[in-house]
């Protein structure tokens, strides 16, 4: 499953 | 975004102004850490730092901005307005003891060993220790101001939040970051005798205090 490099959460 | 999130994040938002708003009203930080309101201005600041880099939304470029200019202002009032009041002899928890073994842990479990990636996984791993010296200091003082209980309250609610928000994305979305997850668990369950103590007193409208 996706691991987003962009951070999207605070 | 989902719902759980977004409450997530308001629950935050909450906390962290309900704080800034109580040391500014009552004009007094006592039964406030100074050490832990540090962390979460580290916290925010290394977590942050893709704030001009890294457009995501409005939405969340805003609340990220508020997030650190709130903890700045905060850790102004403890330290410099207020100092007077800030209570230190009470607030004597080691932070290196959280710093080093984080930073240290940091650099070897991420998901990718760059220098933002490394900050980012400090911020969360920091994070989900940051809370233990205003613990600490309320187990050493006894007691804690009803508005400080609400501000733990509103700060412990906000994570248990992402970690069901965690859980939906996976189910729709496929995304879990198990980093964050972990840290995620860790933060939440160091609240739980909090949280006990909050539903069975502060809801009954008692003032928080610990069986000395």
């Amino acid at each position: 499953t996706l691991q987003d490099m962009d951070h999207d959460e605070l | 975004m989902n719902i759980f999130r977004l409450v997530g994040d308001l629950s935050h938002l909450l906390a962290i102004l309900l704080l800034l708003w109580k040391i500014w009203k009552t004009r007094s930080c006592a039964g406030v850490s100074g050490k832990s309101q540090i962390m979460f201005g580290l916290v925010y600041i290394t977590r942050y730092l893709d704030l001009f880099t890294n457009f995501i939304s409005i939405y969340n470029t805003t609340m990220k901005a508020i997030f650190i200019a709130v903890a700045i202002a905060t850790i102004y009032l403890i330290y410099f307005k207020f100092k007077a009041t800030y209570d230190s002899n009470h607030d004597t928890f080691r932070m290196e003891f959280l710093i080093v073994p984080v930073g240290g842990l940091a650099f070897l479990v991420n998901h990718d060993f760059t220098a933002l990636e490394i900050l980012w996984t400090f911020s969360i791993y920091l994070e989900s220790v940051a809370i233990l010296p205003q613990l600490f200091m309320i187990s050493k003082t006894g007691e804690a101001e009803t508005i400080t209980s609400h501000y733990l309250f509103a700060l412990g609610s906000y994570r248990a939040l992402y970690i069901v928000n965690w859980v939906y994305r996976y189910y729709f979305e496929g995304f879990f970051d198990l980093i964050a997850i972990v840290a995620g668990c860790v933060q939440t369950i160091l609240y739980c005798d909090f949280f006990y103590l909050y539903v069975t007193k502060v809801m009954h409208g008692k003032k928080l205090s610990l069986p000395a």
